[in-house]
């Protein structure tokens, strides 16, 4: 039996709104250390990695690993029937093949219950490695998701300059030049960390997708090395996180 | 010109 409640809805829309822009179906890997996906885009440039520990939930329960197949566009449709502030609960008994779903509103007197059908997803699983970036920067997210966006009205392919004292993207298109370059703030809203310079190149479209995430959380932090995908990371209150790494661009 | 590469050479199939 698997069981997790969370006490808000809103939550779990905002985690779906920042992987369906990406993702059609994906796995929901539960285990008694919480919930885990893991899915590459189709294209497989990118790739996404949500992790939500038991400290997450009101109310956790895995009594057996069990890998939930859901199709996220039907998920977001069962969503836009609770209310933000529901409580809700996710379901399924072992070898299941329907997801249930239970929304409980916060003066507990609605109670709407719905089963999602699940997929069997055949989804191939990659290892991670712990990266030690040469370049970490934390700026506010929407300070990111504004840059992503107007870049990407220049030209498909944004570059990021990461260095000792700033950080700068740069698209280069048609219609003409963006450049735009962050040093750190004294309110340290932005921060850099950088012990090798970094310059890398990447497809604007999918920075763009991963900002979906920003209502999520407040701050992102940005991952550079050489030779390495570049890792985009949001927070989810103290207890996850949603990873967007995204491989970069290289010369002929 | 520049290419892009699948994040799946990246990282290893478990």
């Amino acid at each position: 039996m698997f069981e997790a409640r969370l006490g808000s809805t809103l939550l779990l829309k905002k985690i779906v709104d920042a992987l369906r822009d990406m993702l059609n179906q994906t796995t929901l890997d539960c285990s008694d250390s919480g919930i885990q996906l893991q899915s590459m885009d189709n294209s497989h440039v990118s790739l996404v990695a949500l992790s939500l520990q038991v400290d997450c939930f009101e109310k956790y329960r895995c009594d057996k690993n069990v890998s939930l197949g859901v199709d996220l566009k039907s998920l977001a449709k069962v969503l836009k029937c609770a209310s933000g502030d529901d409580a809700v609960t996710i379901s399924a008994p072992d070898k299941a093949d329907k997801l249930g779903l239970s929304f409980e509103s916060l003066n507990k007197e609605r109670f709407a219950d719905y089963e999602l059908r699940l997929l069997n997803l055949d989804q191939e699983h990659l290892g991670i490695p712990d990266t030690d970036y040469s370049c970490v920067v934390h700026m506010p997210a929407t300070e990111f998701a504004r840059i992503c966006r107007d870049m990407t009205t220049f030209s498909e392919s944004v570059t990021i300059v990461c260095s000792k004292d700033s950080i700068k993207f740069t698209a280069n298109g048609e219609m003409g030049t963006a450049n735009i370059k962050l040093t750190e703030t004294s309110k340290g809203d932005v921060s850099l960390q950088v012990d090798d310079p970094v310059t890398q190149s990447f497809a604007g479209r999918y920075l763009n997708t991963f900002t979906r995430a920003t209502p999520l959380s407040e701050r992102v932090k940005i991952g550079m090395a050489a030779d390495v995908p570049l890792l985009v990371e949001y927070p989810i209150e103290d207890f996850g996180y949603i990873r967007y790494y995204l491989a970069p661009k290289v010369d002929d | 010109q520049s290419n892009q590469t699948s994040i799946a050479s990246y990282f290893s199939k478990v």
